[in-house]
C-alpha cells in the first residue's frame, strides 16, 4: 500500500491580506516541515500512530500553533493542554485534559492508550501518570510565550475579570504586535 | 489546536490532535480535541478525522466519527461525508471550525465553514500540498 498524510493547524478567520507575509511564510514553512517529519516516518515504513507522534511533537514544539508551547491561557493564567490519539487498526485510543507539565501531550496520550486500561486521564492524574511514563516533564513556564499572554489579558479586559499574575519563571515583559493580536483575537476565538 | 491523520504501508489509519484550548477560558472547560469520536477517531473499515473549531458543537454533532460513520454505513466518498457534516450539519447549528480526513484507500478530504484553516496534505510519490485560506 501507499502510505498518506494530512495535516491541520487550527481553523479560524484567517483573512487573506491581514496576516503579514513574514507570517505567512512562517506558518508555510511549519505546516511543510510538519509534511517532512511524517513522511521520514511512513517512507521508511513506519507506523501511522509514529507518524502522528512525529508530527505533532513538533508542532506542540512550536510557538506559532496553538498546542504545546504556544498554547494559548487559561482565565488563571495557565497552558492546559488537551490531545488524544486514535489507531484505527484496533480501535484502541488515549486521551488526556487539562496537563500543564507535560511537554509532548500526544505522547502522553499514546501512553494511556498503550499502557494504560483506560481511555482518558485528566489533570493531576495524568501527570502522575506521565511522570510513572517517564514522560518529559517541564515547568509550567515553559509554554510561556508573550504573544498569548498578551491576548489572554486583552479577553479578560473585554470581560472584566482580573488579570492573573504572570506565572513563576516566565521571562520578563516584552512589547507586542498589537496588530497581531487583533488578527489573533479573530483567528484564535476558538481552539 | 493541531492534528494529523496518518494511512501506513501496512494499511493502518490513525488520528491525533494535540491543543491548548480556548484563550481566557474558565471552570476547567474542555473542548472536542481530546474527546474520541469529537474531535479525533481512525478506524480502518472507514476513516480517520482530526477536527479544530468550537469544541461544544463538535462534541454535541461527534463530528469525527460522524464522517467515519457516512462512510461506512451510507457510502459517502470522504469529501462528501465531511462536507454535509461541516458544510450543512455543523453550519446549521451555528458551529465552526473544520476537520482534516483520509481513508484506508488514500482519499484525502478537508472540509471547514471559517475562512481558513492552516492544512497541509502529502501522499507517497504525489507533491506536498499546504493551504491557508
Amino acid at each position: 500500500g501507499r502510505w498518506a498524510l494530512v495535516i491541520h493547524g487550527g481553523a479560524g478567520v484567517i483573512e487573506r491580506g491581514a496576516m503579514t507575509p513574514e507570517r505567512e511564510a512562517e506558518y508555510r514553512d511549519a505546516m511543510n516541515a510538519a509534511l517532512v517529519r511524517g513522511e521520514a516516518v511512513l517512507d521508511q515504513g513506519g507506523s501511522a500512530l509514529d507518524a502522528i507522534e512525529a508530527v505533532i511533537h513538533g508542532m506542540e514544539d512550536d510557538p506559532l500553533f496553538n498546542a504545546g508551547r504556544g498554547a494559548v491561557f487559561t482565565a488563571a493564567g495557565r497552558n492546559e493542554l488537551d490531545a488524544s490519539i486514535m489507531d484505527g487498526a484496533s480501535l484502541e485510543a488515549g486521551a488526556v485534559a487539562g496537563v500543564t507539565q507535560v511537554r509532548h501531550p500526544i505522547s502522553l496520550a499514546r501512553a494511556v492508550m498503550d499502557n494504560s486500561r483506560h481511555v482518558m486521564l485528566q489533570g493531576e492524574g495524568a501527570e502522575t501518570f506521565a511522570r510513572e511514563q517517564e514522560l518529559e516533564i517541564v515547568p509550567p513556564a515553559y509554554f510561556f510565550t508573550e504573544r498569548r499572554w498578551a491576548a489572554m489579558e486583552r479577553s479578560l479586559g473585554a470581560l472584566g475579570l482580573p488579570i492573573p499574575s504572570r506565572p513563576d519563571g516566565a521571562p520578563a515583559p516584552t512589547g507586542v504586535d498589537h496588530g497581531e493580536l487583533d488578527r489573533d483575537a479573530r483567528e484564535h476565538r476558538f481552539g | 489546536t493541531v492534528g494529523v491523520v496518518a494511512l501506513d504501508r501496512a494499511g493502518n489509519i490513525a488520528a491525533g490532535t494535540s491543543t491548548g484550548g480556548t484563550t481566557a477560558k474558565r471552570w476547567g472547560r474542555v473542548g472536542d480535541s481530546p474527546i474520541i469520536g469529537a474531535g479525533t477517531y481512525a478506524n480502518n473499515a472507514s476513516c480517520g478525522v482530526s477536527a479544530t473549531g468550537t469544541g461544544e458543537y463538535f462534541i454535541r454533532l461527534t463530528v469525527a466519527s460522524r464522517i467515519c460513520a457516512l462512510v461506512e454505513f451510507q457510502g459517502l466518498d470522504l469529501q462528501a461525508a465531511s462536507d454535509q457534516v461541516i458544510g450543512d450539519e455543523l453550519t446549521a447549528m451555528g458551529g465552526d471550525g473544520g476537520i482534516v480526513a483520509l481513508t484506508p484507500g488514500g482519499e484525502i478530504a478537508w472540509s471547514f465553514n471559517t475562512p481558513g484553516m492552516y492544512r497541509a496534505r502529502l501522499s507517497e510519490g504525489g507533491e506536498p500540498v499546504v493551504a491557508i485560506y
